[in-house]
């Protein structure tokens, strides 16, 4: 554990509470991909299978516990809860287009070739594309409300923490993971355009809006 | 080995 791996995790944790806490208190979720939060479910829900099989630490099994617990959550509120506020019309990715590849992927360039260890690949490469929908959404739109653009935020950061925290690893640890390395740089990349657009607008108090 | 594969990653 170094720094930016727990700046990392925490600031994944915070994505997804400003997130919960957003459709709480306004009661609404509306702006927001249901379809990228199912496929949030779907990488936790496949990553954290080894809950099962194995005990890491307390602060590993209470993250996955929360990431999970949260992640069905925010489906409850998004498809049962606060459905009314839904805004299925412009969510309207196709998200087969991402779930095909990316299973076919997870089993041809695995590192073992066991239902676990496909199932923690499938989640890693469809994690790193899993924002799309969402992204998507905002380009459709062309607007987010500011506190969206929070999530987007911290979402995003973790990531990009996590390439300086794989960094961290090789050289002090000697140790990297090649998949989840290339799968976090495509990952980060994907936000870089939101990213400039947070910087230049949001933090100077402007709302995010994208040109017609 | 597989065991000792680092998943200690969130």
């Amino acid at each position: 554990m170094n720094v930016f791996r727990l700046t990392g995790d925490l600031s994944h944790l915070a994505a997804i509470i400003i997130l919960l806490l957003k459709i709480w208190k306004t009661r609404s979720c509306a702006g927001i991909s249901g379809k990228s939060q199912i496929l949030f479910a779907v990488v936790f829900t496949s990553r954290y299978l080894d809950l099962l099989t194995s005990f890491i630490s307390l602060y590993n099994t209470s993250m996955k516990v929360i990431y999970i617990g949260c992640a069905y959550a925010t489906l409850y509120f998004v498809y049962m809860k606060f459905k009314a506020t839904y805004d299925g019309n412009h969510d309207t990715f196709r998200v087969e287009f991402l779930l095909v590849p990316v299973g076919g992927l997870s089993f041809l360039v695995n590192h073992d070739f066991s239902p676990l260890e496909i199932l923690w690949t499938f989640s890693i490469y469809l994690e790193s594309v899993a924002i799309l929908p969402q992204l998507f959404m905002i380009s459709k739109t062309g607007e987010a409300e500011t506190i969206t653009t929070h999530y987007l935020f911290f979402l995003g950061l973790y990531r990009a923490l996590y390439l300086f925290n794989w960094i961290w690893r090789f050289y002090f640890e000697g140790f990297f993971d090649m998949i989840a390395i290339v799968a976090g740089l495509v990952q980060t990349i994907l936000y870089c355009d939101f990213f400039y657009l947070y910087i230049t607008k949001v933090l100077k108090g402007k709302k995010l809006s994208l040109p017609a | 080995d597989l065991d000792e594969m680092d998943k200690d990653e969130l």
